[in-house]
């Protein structure tokens, strides 16, 4: 563990929160696209499933069971409790153009033909364009609320943070897997766009 | 060669 993975984590665990949060406390998820958010649930299902086979450490454990509570929780409150508040009209990107191909590259491109294995590297490849329809979503509106905004601060900066713990266990560790770096690389990019409207235009955003 | 065991990253 290092500074920049533990700060990753914090971060990916603060915009979870704030999403959650911001998505209860006004009752609504306006703004909020759930496919997103059903494909971060897909995310860590798939990327989970070692909670049932192997235990790394508390942390480990603990952040895995928070995450995949969270992000269930987050599709229940946009699909069934704030059914209502969700703007399916906006939120009109074809997941299955993000999946099918994603699980193609994953059984073709991998470290090892193991269920497992697959599994993690499909989860890898996704998170990486899973806020894609989120990005969509907002260009498409025009605008976003300022929660939401902070939140995909928080997960854009979670992943970058994550590009310097490589290098940090690279040069450490002689530790470095090339498909969660090309991966991250690309999850990374895609926030560029929103990372240059949040740090010059602070309030409400229109990418 | 990345073992699918020893994932310790979240």
């Amino acid at each position: 563990m290092n500074i920049f993975r533990l700060t990753g984590d914090l971060s990916h665990l603060a915009a979870i929160i704030i999403l959650l949060l911001k998505i209860w406390k006004t009752r609504s998820c306006a703004g909020i696209s759930g496919k997103s958010q059903i494909l971060f649930a897909l995310v860590f299902t798939t990327r989970y499933l070692d909670l049932l086979t192997s235990f790394i450490s508390l942390y480990n454990t603990t952040m895995k069971v928070i995450y995949i509570g969270c992000a269930y929780a987050t599709v229940y409150l946009i699909y069934m409790k704030f059914k209502a508040t969700y703007d399916g009209n906006h939120d009109s990107f074809r997941m299955e153009f993000l999946v099918v191909p994603v699980g193609g590259l994953a059984c073709l491109v991998n470290h090892d033909f193991s269920f497992l294995e697959i599994l993690w590297t499909f989860s890898i490849y996704l998170e990486s364009v899973a806020i894609l329809p989120q990005l969509f979503m907002i260009s498409k509106t025009g605008e976003a609320e300022t929660i939401t905004t902070h939140y995909l601060f928080f997960l854009g900066l979670y992943r970058a943070l994550y590009l310097f713990n490589w290098i940090w266990r690279f040069y450490f560790e002689g530790f470095f897997d090339m498909i969660a770096i090309v991966a991250g690389m690309v999850q990374t990019i895609l926030y560029c766009d929103f990372f240059y409207l949040y740090v010059t235009k602070g309030q409400g955003i229109s990418l | 060669e990345e073992a699918a065991t020893d994932k310790d990253e979240l």
